[in-house]
């Protein structure tokens, strides 16, 4: 409960959030979509936090029904992984996201 | 010495060999872009071999410089990762590759 809560104070806090591995292709994808673009997310690598990684995966699986990485928040709400998140830019829906949330 | 020559044996004696980590996505990737071509290379999984895993990681690492995964042979011939495939693939190159290896 400790954890979930923090989960959900740091994608409200925080215009976008991705949860990561750091030698994940797919997570690195998501994290030079956002750079290019010009907004730097909050980047959670998994790997990098010893036995609370799996612990904080379970935990996004039980808020989002995703337990795979990345895991990506915008302006507090779940987008989903790395397909998720090229085919909304690919729309043209990401960047008004990202501004909406980065905006005052 | 005994991993790198069953590593030279079984990228020899197979037409195509992928190692693999089964969670990855590039690896499901360069995987289900063979089956779509209708070649079955034989896939090493090595998050499924225990220590041996990270130590066949290393063994490809000294005899091909890549430490990545996923990690392609065709016709003993070392291709690369997901993106050289692909690559391949796109310029039309994959195929002739594969035919060339497969047949008698
Ligand atoms: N379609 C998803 C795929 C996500 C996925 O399968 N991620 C893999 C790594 S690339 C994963 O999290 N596997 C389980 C794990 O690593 O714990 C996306 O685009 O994000
Ligand atoms: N460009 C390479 C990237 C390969 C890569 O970075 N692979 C990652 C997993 S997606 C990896 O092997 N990381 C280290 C490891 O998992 O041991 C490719 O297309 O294959
Ligand atoms: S671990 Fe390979 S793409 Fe994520």
């Amino acid at each position: 409960a400790r954890m979930e809560e923090s989960v959900r104070k740091t994608v409200s806090e925080n215009p976008a959030v991705v949860y990561s591995k750091t030698w994940c292709s797919y997570s690195m994808e998501v994290k030079s979509l956002f750079n290019r673009l010009g907004y730097q997310p909050l980047v959670i690598e998994l790997d990098e936090l010893g036995p609370q990684g799996p612990q904080l995966q379970k935990v996004l699986e039980r808020i989002t029904g995703q337990f795979t990485v990345p895991n990506v928040f915008i302006g507090g709400i779940h987008i989903g992984g790395c397909t998720d998140t090229v085919k909304l830019h690919h729309k043209g829906e990401l960047t008004p996201l990202l501004s909406k949330a980065t905006s005052p």
